[in-house]
């Protein structure tokens, strides 16, 4: 497959998405 | 109670370059005249010594099996049921000493553990949860995570075992809005916990803050999918799911297990590889076990197929023996066999 397809990527994905979760 | 066998087992080729070996090293039968349900390895501790105990469930009993030598076994501990069966063994990795089930008819009804009397060595069990529980699994740090309720009263519970296996503390995860059919936690993140709904959506937690941190659509082509094993690598998300609606398609073979990758800050994901059985072989998922890059699924033919998933291909088809369906096949979490079973009660153990 092709990684472009995913969209930006990041290695701290986990961390990003926590803090921008609603708690 | 035992039985010692040692043979190889017969393997049709299949067309792999590097071909998996399964050595039939022992075999157990259940005593129980009920219908044989699941398998599982656990260690067990008695008098100072920890030991890789085999566990096995026939619908209204679940028995401790130990070690003897030359891979004889002597069942030592049996846990009797009466008015509800046993659906499943649900191993709590990092307790020893406890094992938890799953106990209903279609549905589960009751999680309860499964553990002795310090005092006087009995079989004790205590009724953790009861209700309309519609998915369970053991996660490391002595979690257990289970999903129950309909849509507006929807929970997702995690209880935490102490290291004795008792004191269990209560979380809540934030709920999707719909149903979570099973779970499956991110290898190497402790903290990251997966969940598949009923609309094929991948869900992520974050299990130290309870927060729902993602819900992600995938491929509309399997419905109902089953979440084996997930990994994170290079800031993608890969994912194991089997698709035990999936209909057999004469040009991809029968799919069994499928690997996606998922970015998780886009959503965006995309399928990687489908793990279909051998050319001349038919069958769907029926159940099945992932563990590392080793995936087994008996398959409703009544046979068990071994992928590699590094490889991508089968490596090792067991057929039905002796005229008997596999029912149920496992991975041996204390060493790196397989535990398959059959309804009547006959477990096989092979080394792989």
């Amino acid at each position: 497959c092709n990684k472009a397809d995913l969209g930006p990527i990041s290695l701290n994905w986990f961390d990003e998405l926590s803090s921008e979760a609603p708690p | 109670h035992s039985i010692e066998q040692t043979e190889i087992a017969d393997l049709p080729a299949c067309d792999s370059l590097n071909p998996g070996y399964l050595q039939l090293v022992s075999k157990l039968k259940n005593p129980s005249g009920s219908c044989s349900v699941d398998v599982s390895a656990m260690w067990w501790e008695r008098a100072g010594l920890k030991e890789p105990c085999i566990i096995t469930a026939c619908e209204y009993a679940v028995s401790l099996w130990k070690p003897l030598d030359t891979w004889q076994w002597k069942n030592i501990y049996t846990w009797h049921f009466t008015e509800v069966p046993v659906l499943q063994i649900v191993p709590v990795p990092d307790v020893c000493n406890l094992v938890c089930v799953a106990l209903g008819n279609l549905e589960i009804r009751e999680i309860r553990a499964l553990f002795c009397s310090p005092d006087d060595g009995s079989e004790k069990q205590l009724l953790l949860k009861s209700g309309n529980i519609k998915a369970v699994l053991g996660l490391t740090k002595r979690r257990l995570v289970n999903s129950s309720g309909t849509l507006c009263d929807h929970q997702v519970e995690i209880m935490t075992f102490a290291e004795d296996g008792g004191n269990k503390e209560k979380q809540f995860l934030m709920p999707p809005e719909e149903t979570v059919l099973t779970f499956a936690e991110v290898q190497g993140m402790q903290e990251a916990l997966l969940g598949t709904t009923v609309m094929n959506n991948i869900v992520i937690w974050n299990l130290k803050t309870g927060q729902l941190l993602k819900k992600m659509h995938i491929d509309d082509s399997y419905q109902a999918s089953v979440c084996h094993k997930a990994y994170s690598e290079m800031g993608l998300l890969f994912v194991v799911l089997s698709h035990p609606c999936a209909k057999e398609s004469e040009s991809l073979g029968s799919p069994v297990f499928q690997l996606i990758v998922i970015n998780p800050k886009t959503t965006l994901n995309v399928g990687v590889m489908l793990y279909c059985l051998p050319q001349g072989q038919a069958g769907r998922f029926l159940e099945g076990d992932v563990k590392d890059h080793c995936a087994a699924a008996v398959l409703t033919s009544g046979a068990i197929a071994i992928w590699d998933l590094l490889l991508g291909h089968c490596t090792a088809f067991l057929p039905p023996v002796p005229d008997q369906n596999w029912s149920f096949v496992k991975w041996s979490g204390t060493d790196s066999h397989l535990l398959a079973g059959q309804k009547d009660g006959n477990i096989f153990i092979y080394r792989y």
